[in-house]
């Protein structure tokens, strides 16, 4: 059971308070607004009307001896960074800020920020992605340039099992869940599949690899 | 060369439309605030000031013939939902729309939207899974109950190979990614492992399983 505290009960903070809070653990939710505390008294463990960026409030909810404070302030930048920065003064343990610029995201590294998450960035990433490829339907990207993506089986592949295909040995990607549809029933699952799995054509495969390689199944299609 | 048009230019919308325009796609931005217009002006094919919930506007930008049109317009709920309505009764052909709120998403579903993105939600479950778990750092939920998580390696595993760990038959689950530091160098890396990958103390795995498969890999640390 951790103790958590979230500044700031917007659209992002509201759901990770209420999904902290659902894992059973502690959660303290603080927002200048009453409405918003109001609308998420019964999601937490306690609910505090009070502006995050005076210290005396900090205090008060014993900021510096959770798990971890996540700062969900997003369209006010000052009042997020300067809320980082009384948390990491304070000796914080873990602080997990949400970002809205890439400045904004730098300022908060500065000041302590132990964790940086930029909602609208990461989801506008995998959404250019896929939009972008007629045969990408989901992305996200691992680090550097190994990527994980959900895309449709190209042609040649189809009536192949995956034994056959040697995916890992010629092209250097590894497939690890298969979309496609339930001979018997028709409804649509999701399987690990093993060497001996036979791609049909309405399939899509998640796969990870180097962008490089995946560009190489890609243009098969 | 795909056509896409991008209604609505906040944190989300102008970071698709930059996105698009910079794989060398056309994209046409449209944002009722002169200021949003004019900030993003030199990152998209064109920027037009005007209100799109009216058919006139839509009708100008030829919103019907485009590729797919993003409606990435936030807290005015009404104009998001009106305007992927106009676009459906137009006919158009790809329409992916962003919400807020879970009643917001069912409402763009019914009234025509191909596609609805949530991005404070998905951001907010990658949170919650990674701080509730002292092993997770990161999580991208991929269908059903199957999971793609950066946890740390249990120490039972260090020191041995993935060969001999044969982790895919003892616990259905399949290691993607490991990143980990370069012996020589110390610099960190990332590597798609083979059988004879051996485990270090500090590295980390993408591993992607059944949530009830990877929790018995948490329960190792
Ligand atoms: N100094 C402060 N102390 C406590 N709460 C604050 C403070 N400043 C802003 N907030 C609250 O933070 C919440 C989210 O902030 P904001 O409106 O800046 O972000 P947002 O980008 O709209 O968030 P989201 O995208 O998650 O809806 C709001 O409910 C606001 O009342
Ligand atoms: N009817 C409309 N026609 C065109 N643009 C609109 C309309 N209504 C709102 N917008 C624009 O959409 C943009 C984003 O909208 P909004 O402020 O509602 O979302 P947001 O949640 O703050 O977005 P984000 O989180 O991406 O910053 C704003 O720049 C706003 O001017």
């Amino acid at each position: 059971r951790l103790q958590f505290a979230v500044i700031g009960l917007g659209r992002f903070g509201s759901r990770v308070a209420e999904g902290l809070y659902q894992q059973g653990h502690d959660v303290i939710a603080v927002d200048v607004s009453r409405e918003a505390v109001e609308e998420n008294s019964d999601r937490v463990t306690a609910a505090i009307c009070g502006d995050a960026t005076r210290p005396d409030v900090l205090a008060s909810i014993g900021a510096s001896e959770m798990d971890t404070v996540i700062v969900a302030i997003g369209d006010d930048i000052e009042a997020s960074v300067l809320v980082t920065g009384l948390l990491s003064q304070g000796g914080c343990k873990k602080i997990v800020a949400r970002a809205s610029t890439d400045l904004h995201a730098r300022i908060l590294e500065m000041i302590g920020a132990h964790e940086v998450i930029y909602p609208e960035r990461e989801m506008a990433i995998r959404l250019v992605r896929s939009l972008a490829s007629p045969t990408i339907r989901d992305y996200v990207p691992i680090e550097e340039d190994l990527e994980f993506v959900q895309m449709t089986v190209p042609p040649a592949f189809v009536g192949k099992s995956l034994g056959q295909l040697d995916l890992r040995r010629k092209y250097n990607v590894t497939v690890v869940a298969v979309h496609t549809t339930d001979a018997e029933s028709g409804a649509a699952k999701t399987v690990v599949p093993t060497a001996e799995y036979v791609f049909l054509a309405q399939d899509t495969m998640w796969v990870v690899g180097h962008r490089h390689d995946l560009e190489k199944i890609e243009a098969l299609s």
